[in-house]
Formats: structure tokens, sequence, C-alpha cells
């Protein structure tokens, strides 16, 4: 998880 | 039709026009669009239908895996009216002479065998848009927490496209065969495009926004 922050919060966040 | 809707729209580079070496200004332009790319696909990804209900560790797997697939299929299909160009962006076309001169020439080349296929089979939108997805489903990632439900959606794309060929191409009962049959090239040629990145990075002359580069440490 920590790796990959960005697409981690980018996919979490909606839209 | 849903996946037609939920296409991202036109996309236009912005040239750094003070950097004065044409090459450097070439892979430095690529590279700021793919990231921008990269922040489109993952916000497309989440429309298409059954994606978001995978969970969040799938869903990274997926992309993870198809991001570059993806963006190469966009470029492909948006090159489908050129002439040996690269259609990039709309404002963004890459000739053989400018790819050669910033070191991407065979990415050019393995770029333009993939948009002859699909001119040649006549893809049209609802197909293309239709195979994007299932490079995102299909991206065969290792990390998959539950194959069952990443297979299921497979199982739906490949419904829908055989659905669209029976009802608008009929008089080919092959031709959703002759698409599936795009994917490998489609897989090789998203390869060659990572390798050709990273050692874009290794280079470190371009700069590369974290995104970009986190994705890349994803392969």
């Amino acid at each position: 998880q920590e790796k990959h922050r960005i697409l981690h919060k980018l996919l979490q966040n909606g839209n | 039709s849903h996946l037609v809707l939920v296409e991202p729209g036109e996309i236009f580079a912005s040239p750094d026009l003070d950097l004065q070496d044409g090459d450097l200004r070439i892979l430095t332009t690529l590279c700021e669009l793919i990231n921008r790319e990269l922040l489109v696909t993952i916000g497309w990804a989440k429309h298409v239908p059954g994606f978001s209900v995978l969970s969040l560790v799938d869903q990274m797997a997926l992309l993870q895996s198809a991001w570059m697939e993806i963006l190469v299929l966009g470029i492909v299909y948006r090159s489908l009216p050129m002439n040996d160009e690269l259609a990039v962006a709309e404002n963004f076309l890459l000739g053989r002479e400018q790819c050669r001169s910033s070191g991407l020439l065979n990415l050019h080349s393995v770029l333009l065998q993939l948009v002859r296929k699909y001119r040649k089979t006549k893809v049209d939108k609802e197909e293309f848009v239709t195979l994007k997805a299932m490079a995102l489903a299909n991206s065969d990632s290792s990390s998959i927490e539950n194959m069952e439900s990443v297979l299921h959606l497979q199982d739906r794309l490949h419904e829908a496209l055989q659905d669209y060929e029976r009802e608008q191409h009929s008089e080919d009962p092959h031709r959703s065969g002759k698409l599936l049959m795009t994917l490998p090239l489609l897989r090789q040629t998203a390869n060659e495009a990572v390798r050709t990145f990273c050692q874009i990075r290794l280079e470190g002359r371009i700069p590369m926004h974290k995104l970009f580069l986190e994705m890349l440490d994803a392969k």
C-alpha cells in the first residue's frame, strides 16, 4: 500500500 | 453504450515552448501528458460497470497491470485516421523522424503495427471502448485477491462485446474473436512502452511526475 500511495488515494476519494 | 458515454474527452499536450532542445521537448511533453492521462484513466476505471464493486486492493492491482495497455489503446485509436503518425494527443502528432531522434523509434514502429491491425479490422468506437475495459479486466495481475469477481467482470464485458457484434456486425460471426486476438499484441506493445519509459527514467534527463513514477514502479 505504502509504495502506491497516490493510486490508493485517487481510487479512495470519490469523483 | 455506457462505456461510450463515460469515455473521456479529447486530451491536449502542453509543450514547454522554452525548452530549446526538440528531443527533450518531445519527451518532456510526452511524460507530462502520460501523467495526466493516468489521472483520467483512473477516474474512467471507476465508471467501468463492475469495477468499483471490486475491493480497493483488486482495483489497484488491475490498474497497476493494465494502465499502459489502456493508454496505448487510446493512442492507437486516435491514430487510426493518421498516415504513419502517432496522435499522442489531439495537438501532438509524432512522426517517424521525431521518434527516431528522441529515441522512440522502436516504440513508434510497434505502435504503428497495432494501428495497422486495428485499421484493417475497421474497429469502431464501441469496440474500442469495450476492448479498453477488457484490457483493464484481463490484466493478469498476480496480486488479485478475489479472482471470482474479476472473472465475473471479464465475463460481463465479453458478453457485451458478443451482444454488440451480433447486432452491429452480424456479417462476420468471427469478429469478436478477431478483436480478442489483438490483445496479445496490445500487451506486447504496452510492455515495450513500459520498457522505453523505464529507460527514460533511468537516464534521468526528463522530469516525471510522481504518479507516473509510481505506476512505472508497479510494472
